[in-house]
């Protein structure tokens, strides 16, 4: 559980939507 | 991509990170909600620019771990930019992601993997197999398929994100170590012990050659010493180089610290499964001394 809770929190956003 | 955000809403947008970052988020969201009842009046609902305005209050939400609300808003979001910017723009990949990584944080990895995958195909077609941005959402990808135990997908996409970082981005890029953490963890999974100790290896080798510039009787890596500690311990010859240096072994090596970090333990923990306690201890207080 602990290491799919890591996973979790590595999974990269990608603000390129709201970028300028 | 023939869509720029107006600088009207890049200014609302600065605002409401102003209000979140304050934790004000009950002037933030009806801000974003009255802006948005705004510009569906003036624009309709199928404007890049409404796609924007939910975006930016699907952050808010997010933001307050709201995941299922930023979703439901990313959602449509998503339905607007496919209808208005194309099927294949890049905000439609980015889009996907975020839902992904949205369903993810909420542990809906058999809803997130789809969405994951066409986000991959657009960024595959749009940037080339083997652009960095591919890279990441491979990485996203294997992390959620290794939330569902698919350890076989998980290899192949670690593996393809791995070329692609250290063929465009260079062995010494952190995201290098990072995936080859991760990949390690998928060959642990899979019972391939040898495999994951090898990339443990290979990655403290690296830190250490970027550290020293070489591997030789002088300057070898910690988990060269680690190694030569057990066998001299069997044979009760002891090594009297203190624990301390390996610290400052570390110290010295401030490459990817956080990662090299979890190398050590994770190679620690490995040398302890094979009954290599001497190793084991060495890499164990050198990872504590540099914490």
């Amino acid at each position: 559980d602990q290491q799919n809770v890591n996973r979790q929190q590595q999974l990269e956003w990608d603000d390129s939507t709201l970028t300028y | 991509g023939g869509y720029e955000i107006p600088a009207r809403l890049r200014t609302l947008h600065n605002l409401v990170i102003q209000y979140a970052s304050q934790g004000r988020y009950e002037v933030a969201v009806p801000l974003c909600k009255q802006a948005l009842e705004d510009l569906e009046k003036t624009s309709g609902h199928d404007h890049p620019d409404v796609a924007t305005m939910l975006n930016i209050l699907a952050l808010v939400y997010r933001d307050q771990n709201k995941y299922k609300e930023a979703a439901h808003l990313l959602n449509d979001a998503l339905s607007i930019r496919e209808k208005t910017l194309g099927k294949d723009h890049p905000a439609v990949a980015a889009t996907l992601n975020n839902l992904a990584v949205l369903y993810g944080k909420r542990g809906k990895y058999r809803e997130a993997e789809p969405l994951c995958k066409r986000a991959l195909e657009i960024r595959e077609k749009v940037l080339g197999k083997d652009h960095p941005d591919v890279a990441k959402q491979l990485n996203n990808l294997a992390l959620l398929c290794q939330n569902q135990g698919k350890y076989d997908e998980v290899e192949y996409y670690y593996c393809r994100a791995l070329e692609i970082y250290q063929a465009r981005l260079g062995p010494d890029d952190p995201n290098v170590a990072k995936t080859k953490n991760n990949l390690a963890s998928c060959y642990l999974k899979q019972g391939k012990f040898k495999a994951a100790e090898q990339l443990y290896k290979d990655i403290l080798t690296q830190a250490h050659v970027k550290e020293f510039g070489s591997v030789d009787d002088d300057h070898k890596p910690i988990w060269m010493h680690a190694e030569e500690r057990e066998e001299m311990s069997k044979t009760s010859h002891n090594d009297s180089t203190p624990y301390s240096e390996y610290g400052g072994w570390y110290k010295a090596c401030r490459v990817n610290s956080p990662t090299v970090n979890t190398t050590l333990r994770n190679l620690g923990a490995l040398y302890r499964r094979q009954g290599k306690l001497e190793a084991a201890e060495t890499l164990e207080e050198c990872a504590m001394r540099s914490r």
